[in-house]
């Protein structure tokens, strides 16, 4: 089962 | 005082289409470079980032930094407002809560004005780290569209495997299995109908349709759309916005657990 990852996954906040 | 005028209003027109589904609202961030827009959907799987740059308005200033928030459904009403040929003008005083749309008919016979409410966007951005893609895949626009919209029918997910051959994007469910495959044009006359792909590793990704299908709202804007992917990193989906700048979408991949 593949699961959707959040983007804040891979991108930090500034 | 922010001033920018846009000869060609249709493509800010286009811009709006190309955000609404994905975003309510958003900070249109403006400085002496451009006008910059970085927003995160509502579920935080995909970010849109939108540049157009200073010189690609007929006039442009921005005394002071400003970021403007909108609501972008608003917005979009206003601009429903303006034709195709018109000239398009955004203005706002220094500090101001409203801003303003202009439209100028060509041979200006007919100019409407139309002052907004701004919202107070708290709204955080995030860092996009400069990332050297092992794919990157530029197909005509309305075929990505195409394949989006077909395949989305088969499943929530698409797999999109780009090999030295070509680009395989697939998509199964309860009706069964589709496969589009397209190989690497072999001559490229017309450049924005060819598909060229730069590989420097085999990719295989998958994403959920949904966000692919409102990406591709963007496909007004370019012909052509550059597709870059690196294992477990997001997407990038890229359209460029004729000389002025581009709508870039960002998508985390579905990873098996």
């Amino acid at each position: 089962m593949s699961s959707q990852k959040p983007l804040t996954n891979f991108f930090k906040p500034l | 005082m922010f001033e920018a005028r846009l000869l060609q209003g249709s493509l800010l027109k286009k811009v709006m289409e190309a955000l609404k589904e994905l975003l309510n609202e958003a900070a249109w961030d403006c400085s002496d470079a451009g006008i910059q827009l970085q927003a995160m959907d509502n579920s935080h799987v995909s970010l849109v980032s939108l540049n157009l740059r200073a010189e690609g308005f007929d006039k442009y200033r921005c005394d002071r930094n400003l970021s403007m928030g909108m609501n972008l459904g608003s917005m979009s009403k206003i601009l429903k407002c303006a034709s195709n040929e018109d000239i398009i003008t955004i203005k706002a005083q220094d500090n101001a809560d409203t801003v303003t749309f202009v439209f100028e008919s060509p041979d200006q016979d007919k100019v409407s004005d139309y002052e907004m409410k701004l919202m107070n966007l708290d709204q955080e951005h995030l860092g996009i780290p400069e990332t050297d893609y092992a794919c990157t895949i530029r197909l005509p626009s309305s075929e990505f569209a195409r394949i989006c919209r077909d395949l989305s029918q088969f499943g929530e997910s698409m797999v999109i495997s780009c090999t030295k051959e070509g680009v395989r994007f697939s998509a199964t469910g309860d009706i069964g299995t589709g496969n589009i495959k397209l190989a690497q044009s072999a001559k490229v006359d017309k450049e924005e109908e060819a598909v060229v792909i730069e590989m420097q590793e085999p990719v295989s990704l998958t994403f959920a349709c949904r966000y692919l299908n409102s990406f591709t709202k963007a496909t007004s804007l370019s012909k052509s759309v550059q597709l870059s992917m690196s294992p477990e990193v997001p997407l990038v989906v890229e359209y460029k916005i004729e000389d002025i700048g581009h709508v870039r979408y960002y998508l985390a991949p579905k990873i098996e657990d």
